[in-house]
């Protein structure tokens, strides 16, 4: 579909995109992350999109098996949520990855 | 208002009381964390009260100046959020709060 085709241009062209929603403590925590690691994320505020907002999420839903807001991705990789994107930063992983889809 | 008598009662007559919402993982946490803790708070699902929702959510706004969710109430007293419940929960204050109030 036309959407879908919009997501993965979205994802691939862009090295970080979190796909969020403005009233959730959830997508907060995970921009604030990434951006005192750095990097300028490129945000879609789901709720800010009128109709295309629950299509998208479907669209989402389609692509990755997530349904959930935050939907994190990171040099066209599906990283996950929120507390996949903070286990990987405890982990060490999230900075190398940032750095490797040259979002700093 | 009746409303606002509604909530006075309800947060009275239960010593513990989350206003939440389903899909809010914020909510969740405060929920789960309560239920470890071994209470039974009284939950109410924002969300699943058609326009009594916003409604409610105003309400909890003129009474405790938060607008968000989850709202919580121990014994009585307007306790905050998520993350208001877990720093009291880390300086150790939760479990006392709540054997107080199920003792009233
Ligand atoms: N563990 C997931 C939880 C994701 C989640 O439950 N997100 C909620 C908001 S906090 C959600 O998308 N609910 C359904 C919706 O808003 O459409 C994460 O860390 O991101
Ligand atoms: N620091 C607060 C954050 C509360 C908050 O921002 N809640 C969001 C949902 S996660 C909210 O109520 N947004 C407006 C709404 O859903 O009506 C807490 O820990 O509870
Ligand atoms: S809506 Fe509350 S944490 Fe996402």
């Amino acid at each position: 579909s036309r959407l879908e085709e919009t997501v993965k241009t979205t994802i691939t062209e862009n090295p970080v995109v979190v796909y969020s929603k403005t009233w959730c403590s959830y997508s907060s925590e995970v921009k604030t992350l990434l951006k005192k690691l750095g990097c300028e994320p490129l945000v879609i505020e789901l709720d800010q999109l009128g109709p295309q907002g629950p299509q998208l999420q479907k669209v989402l839903e389609r692509l990755t098996g997530q349904h959930t807001v935050p939907n994190v991705f990171i040099g066209g990789e599906h990283i996950g949520g929120c507390t996949d994107t903070v286990k990987l930063h405890r982990r060490g992983e999230l900075e190398s990855l940032l750095s490797e889809a040259s979002a700093k």
